[in-house]
């Protein structure tokens, strides 16, 4: 086990298992042996199904202490989604779009990815979809550019909501890192304040590097949510655990599929069930 | 890094006169963390300690003046053979037309890959043939017409409101008429719990009987990579791996778990976003990178 040795150890053997395999990292799995084992030691706990539910308190404790600062009071709020290549941005931004809409929101899509074959053509499909505007402009254009014309015509038009889809991008590569940061800051040109929210897709079957992709992105662009995708799959997404304990940033919604229903909102509770299931 | 961990360790035991297989213990937790966090399958390393341990308490580290270098010796050699080996050509046996069939997660990059392996094979002087077999996501057909384009290989015209076994079969029997003599096909991402879709692709391949049914996977995925390749090993019996995204910062564990539990090849990584950006696989440069 984690360089602890202590009584019960097949126990707290069995504890890292589950922690590992749901993808929560050895990081993270060592802090929660560690917790675990000291309250063994000062005999705080001494039962088995004990140590579990005592794992299940501090991992709660950890999902719930990142806290979402509330949605801002200002239109058109400018939600600009990143994350890197195939984790579910734009599909995750079609059913953002639906939920918005479905609430009686104005909402207008913005193809920011100028460089991905048929992105834009993808997101004009969902906008049709879901009966959202879409700004668009052809392949090779510069994203920020296609930002700068969408922020002053949701403006003009009245818009509630503004989604911004860019493309993927591996967090290592400084020079796409540099664009995204620059789009940034043509939207905060052309308005105020924007973007509002800078909304991090995750993919659930991703392991630590996860933790990376947090991290760098955060550090560029300043990220305000989180959301993970292909949780209908088999992974646990247990990263989200480190990176609410290292990062302390909010989770807010969860992909559940590909139609574009398929958004729940992140809550703990059901989220530490199913780690343990 | 592990290898400095392992010098530091072994140093200070042999300063303490004989090793012994107690000693040992401290280096094999070291290499196991080092693994786990490289994303390596917990079972995967569970095995993998066992085999560097029987390794690691022989006469090869046991009766040597650098024990620590052995030891991280023994590990990149494991390590290195285990995602090694042979098989990592692709199999163009038989007559044409030949068929390799892309499958894997969503998002994995088997569209992309499509398009990598198609200007690969140009170069190799085959006659491929992009044969885009997603219906369901939106722009998918035109996200592979849009590929074959930019390497200037033909696409057969699927549209959406045929079904994947359809274009499959159809693409086969009209591969001369484009001057084809390989077809790639390019799939709908899916999950490897969804027996409709699984049932779908064991349908292509009955139909088609690829030459190649290549898995295309996520350099970052993490402890799920052993379900997924196994499950999809189960309905297919796959010949190979494309590892995709490789050129992050990933340690790439799912490289290691997954040859481990297919016993297939890695036949080729993506290293970019471009469709150039298509290499072989190499055992002893990724066991580096997962060693950390
Ligand atoms: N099963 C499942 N699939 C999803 C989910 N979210 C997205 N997908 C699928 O994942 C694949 C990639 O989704 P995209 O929305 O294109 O991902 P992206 O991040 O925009 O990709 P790039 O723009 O290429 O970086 C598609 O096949 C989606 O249908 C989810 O929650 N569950
Ligand atoms: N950085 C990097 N990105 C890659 C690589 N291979 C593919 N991608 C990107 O990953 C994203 C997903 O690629 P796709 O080819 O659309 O993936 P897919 O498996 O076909 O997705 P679905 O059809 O939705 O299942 C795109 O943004 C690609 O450009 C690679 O080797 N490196
Ligand atoms: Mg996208
Ligand atoms: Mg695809």
């Amino acid at each position: 086990v984690m360089g602890v040795k202590e009584i019960g150890d097949d126990v707290l053997e069995d504890l890292e298992e589950i922690l590992i395999t749901s993808d929560l990292g050895v990081q993270t799995t060592k802090t929660l042996i560690k917790i675990i084992s000291d309250k063994v030691a000062r005999r705080e706990l001494n039962s088995p199904d004990r140590l579990k539910e005592v794992l299940r308190e501090e991992i709660l404790k950890i999902l719930s202490s990142p806290q979402q600062a509330p949605q801002k009071q200002v239109r058109p709020l400018v939600i600009l989604v990143v994350g890197v290549n195939g984790v579910g941005k734009t599909t995750t931004i079609a059913k953002l779009a639906r939920r918005f809409i479905s609430q009686g929101q104005k909402v207008m899509l913005v193809a920011a990815d100028t460089f991905r074959a048929a992105a834009v053509e993808q997101l004009q499909i969902w906008s049709e979809r879901v009966g959202a505007d879409i700004v668009k402009q052809q392949t090779g254009a510069d994203p920020s550019a296609v930002v700068f014309d969408a922020l002053h015509a949701a403006q003009a038009r009245n818009t509630d909501i503004v989604i911004i889809d860019t493309a993927g991008r591996l967090h290592t590569k400084v020079n796409l890192m540099e664009e995204l940061k620059k789009i940034k800051r043509i939207s905060g040109r052309e308005m105020t304040g924007a973007p509002h929210e800078v909304l991090l897709v995750l993919d659930s079957t991703t392991g630590q590097n996860a933790v990376s992709q947090a991290k760098l992105f955060n550090e560029a662009v300043g990220v305000t949510q989180l959301a993970m995708t292909k949780l209908d799959g088999t992974a646990k997404g247990g990263i989200l655990v480190a990176i609410a304990h290292d990062l302390n940033l909010p989770i807010r919604y969860i992909g559940l599929g590909e139609q574009m229903d398929d958004l729940t909102d992140f809550e703990v509770e059901p989220f530490v069930e199913a780690l343990f299931g | 890094n592990l290898s400095e961990k392992l010098n530091d360790i072994f140093r200070k035991l042999k300063a303490h006169g004989k090793l012994t297989e107690e000693n040992v213990k401290g280096g094999l937790r070291e290499i196991r963390l080092a693994l786990l966090e490289a994303d390596v399958n917990y079972k995967v390393v569970k095995n993998l300690i066992e085999n560097i341990r029987v390794r690691a308490v022989g006469q090869e580290v046991m009766g040597s003046l650098t024990p620590g270098q052995q030891v991280v010796k023994i590990v990149y050699e494991e390590l290195t053979s285990l995602m090694g080996g042979t098989g990592q050509e692709l199999d163009f046996s038989g007559r044409p037309p030949w068929i390799l069939l892309l499958v894997g997660l969503q998002g994995s990059g088997k569209t992309t890959s499509a398009g990598k392996l198609a200007q690969h094979l140009k170069t190799k002087g085959r006659r491929p043939l992009l044969v885009p077999a997603d219906v369901q996501r939106p722009a998918a057909i035109e996200q592979l017409i849009k590929l074959g384009d930019q390497v200037s290989v033909p696409v057969f015209p699927s549209t959406t409101d045929m079904n994947p076994v359809e274009i499959a079969s159809k693409a086969r029997a009209n591969a001369g008429e484009y001057g084809c003599d390989t077809l790639i096909l390019d799939t709908a991402g899916r999950l490897q719990i969804d027996e409709d879709l699984m049932e779908e692709l064991k349908a292509i391949k009955s139909k088609l009987d690829p030459n190649e049914i290549l898995l295309v996977a996520d350099a970052m995925t993490g402890q799920e990579a052993v379900n997924v390749a196994k499950t999809f090993n189960k309905w297919l019996d796959l010949t190979g791996v494309i590892l995709t995204k490789m050129e992050g910062d990933a340690r790439g564990g799912a490289a290691l778990s997954i040859k481990a539990v297919l016993d297939r090849p890695i036949k080729f990584v993506g290293v970019g976003e471009k469709l150039n950006a298509l290499e072989p696989f190499h055992p002893d440069r990724v066991a580096s990178r997962i060693m950390g």
